[in-house]
């Protein structure tokens, strides 16, 4: 599937 | 989250506070590009507008992206409405073209997953990285500053700094490593490379920001 971060940061 | 990443963020909300104050105080927009800005709120529309299908990681997070949002859209509107006439389009003349193109072609080639909402995340991080330079190209024009500007583009670098010792500290503490957000958070460390250096030789010993 993805290896994307969670993108929790801003 | 982390002091690092806690302090960058806090430094991004100064930096538009420096600029809100700016250009309420002067009531002007005189020094500031709007091509920046309008950059920004596509950044800002493009990665925080996740909010709309579900992405709510903390109130923390949440609260900084309506903020974030909100306020690039004022800032537009006081640009184009109020202060309009204190603007001088001649100056502001960077291609955003290249920028935008840039960013999409990067989007398309780096990204985690190819789907739609990856495509704009990895679109806005790689905006972000070069957003600043319509503003940085006024400064090279104009050859000067006014100080509090230069606070304002100073506290914007600081923020995207800041978030470098924060990646590292996740990379070793946390094993959270998203090589596409550093990648260009380093590119756009160093496109303010130029910019640090005169501020803190000149403008944090008390002169005005001029170039030689």
């Amino acid at each position: 599937s993805t290896m994307s971060a969670d993108h929790d940061e801003l | 989250m982390n002091i690092f990443r806690f302090l960058g963020d806090l430094s991004h909300l100064v930096s538009i506070w420096l600029l809100l104050h700016k250009m309420t105080t002067s009531k002007s927009c005189t020094g500031i590009s709007f091509k920046t800005q309008a950059l920004y709120a596509l950044v800002f529309a493009t990665r925080y507008l996740d909010l709309l299908y579900g992405s709510w990681h903390s109130m923390y997070n949440v609260a900084m992206k309506i903020f974030f949002i909100g306020s690039s859209l004022y800032i537009l509107y006081l640009i184009k409405v109020p202060f309009k006439p204190t603007r001088d389009p001649a100056i502001d003349t960077f291609k955003l073209e290249y920028l935008v193109g840039g960013a999409l072609i990067m989007s398309l080639i780096a990204n985690y997953e190819y789907s739609f909402p990856e495509i704009l995340w990895s679109f806005s991080i790689w905006l972000e990285a070069v957003a600043i330079l319509p503003q940085l190209f006024i400064i090279q024009r104009t050859g000067e500053a006014e100080n509090i500007t230069t606070h304002y583009v100073a506290a914007l670098g600081a923020y995207r700094g800041l978030y470098i010792p924060n990646w590292l500290y996740r990379y070793f503490a946390e094993g959270f490593f998203d090589p596409i957000a550093v990648i260009a958070g380093i590119i756009q460390t160093v496109i303010y490379l130029d910019f640090f250096y005169i501020y803190f030789t000149k403008v944090l010993k008390g002169q005005k920001f001029e170039l030689p």
